[in-house]
């Protein structure tokens, strides 16, 4: 049975993207099977893979509908193990089209059932939102990743983001556990980021990786070639980092 | 008349709300008076001007409703000339709710309407998505000031915010202009920083501020203090951006 992880933090510009793209690329690498699922209506991750806009008619948006055909809406990239369910734009006003449908939070996890065990990790890049979108990717998903961002504001909504984590364990999907906690954008000559690590280490304790994305200016270049990390400069600090945390993930996984 | 400026990009985390908190307060030393809303769920431009979540429970959602008495909305804050409409809790439910109101994109430019003529700016903070209450923001400003982090996740969103704002322009607002494109967390020594000011200063020319805000450490430090970076730091470079900022607008308006 495949794991299904949501990338998940309503505040903006924090890592989601980048963490969803370089974690599934590492996860590709070290041989298993990732599709990484865009649920983003600003597309990031599809192009951050390498497809351009104009190569993508068909995506994620399709599958919500029910009654998907994955033959077509689902992409290869240059990463071996890697595919992608892609962003389109017809996803921007499916926050507001799901409102009215029955059992609106539940359409990706029914849409992702007949893929399960296709890959051994299913990663959903989520909107910077607590909308309709996220809500589907944390009722699809077994576990929720959050990427923080080392700074005063995004540290302010982690406490929003976990008693919504706590509502749609409630109410929606019981089975989510949180992933862990993702320190990105560390700059280790900048107090604020070493008083935010603290701060997050002393409340969250071992729920926070060990593995710290550091702000490596590789990491921000690499989406205008469309490549992850690994494929555009694999001794960055980034891809060192990224590789740290998948081998994290899958020491865990091995170990229960 | 005062005038009321969206300031907008539904790519996270591109320094919507340090602008809105910095001009705000720039164009209040200026002497002018100026109202600043938050109308992001996640609230960081009310906590950015030292309002703690605790000591509010009425806010910019309250207005929405309709009959706003806005005695107890309205709140100063440390900077004289400067008020502000803050964002509560409740405030990450209104995009939905808003779904089923008749001109739902209209209850914030009807809102406001009684507040015009009390302030010389209105400053509206939005939210990194283009749902609801963005558009209920485009809907009641006569501009837009778009942030525009130097990088290239955020320079592929530009073509998307453009057609929305037209779009806006056609069926919600037809006064509606760009204010200008503000670009951000610029840094001088990082080539993607500097490619991606060329491309958008070749492609939008004099629509672009010629200010540009460097990335600078203090005015990532500044809300932690809830203090804008002219309280914070007045000697910053962050700080000095901002002045340099509030004067073009300053300039345009007694140029008009
Ligand atoms: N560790 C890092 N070092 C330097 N730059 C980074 C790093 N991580 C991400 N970036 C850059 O910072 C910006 C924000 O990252 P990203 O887009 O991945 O965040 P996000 O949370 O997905 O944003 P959004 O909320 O808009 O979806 C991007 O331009 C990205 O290239
Ligand atoms: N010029 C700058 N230099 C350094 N840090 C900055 C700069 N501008 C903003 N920041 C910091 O970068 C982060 C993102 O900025 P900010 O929160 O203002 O963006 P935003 O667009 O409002 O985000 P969101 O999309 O979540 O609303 C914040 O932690 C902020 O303190
Ligand atoms: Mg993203
Ligand atoms: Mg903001």
């Amino acid at each position: 049975m495949g794991r299904i992880i949501a990338i998940a933090n309503q505040k903006g510009g924090v890592g989601k993207t980048t963490t969803a793209v370089n974690l599934g690329a590492c996860l590709a690498a070290a041989g298993r099977t990732v599709l990484l699922v865009d649920l983003d209506p600003q597309g990031n991750a599809t192009s951050g893979v390498g497809l351009g806009k104009e190569e993508v008619d068909r995506g994620v948006y399709n599958s919500l509908c029910g009654d998907a055909d994955w033959e077509n809406l689902l992409r290869s990239t240059e990463v071996a193990n890697l595919d992608v369910l892609p962003s389109t734009r017809d996803l921007t006003g499916a926050s507001i089209e799901l409102v009215e449908v029955e059992r609106r939070e539940s359409c990706l996890r029914d849409a992702l059932i007949p893929l399960r065990d296709e890959y051994d990790f299913t990663l959903i890049d989520c909107p910077p939102s607590l909308g309709l979108l996220t809500l589907n990717a944390l009722t699809a998903a077994g576990s929720v990743l959050v990427p923080l961002q080392c700074e005063y504001y995004a540290l302010e909504g982690v406490s929003e983001l976990m008693s919504t984590l706590e509502l749609v364990k409630e109410e929606l999907n019981p089975g989510l556990v949180l992933e862990g906690i993702l320190l990105t954008m560390y700059d280790s000559r900048n107090n604020l980021s070493r008083q935010v690590q603290d701060e997050v280490r002393d409340f969250f304790h071992n729920q926070v990786f060990e593995a710290v994305i550091p702000r490596n200016v590789r990491l921000s270049e690499a989406p205008s070639f469309g490549r992850p990390i690994l494929l555009y400069d694999l001794q960055s600090k980034g891809s060192q980092a990224y590789l740290m945390l998948s081998q994290e993930i899958l020491a865990r996984d091995s170990g229960t």
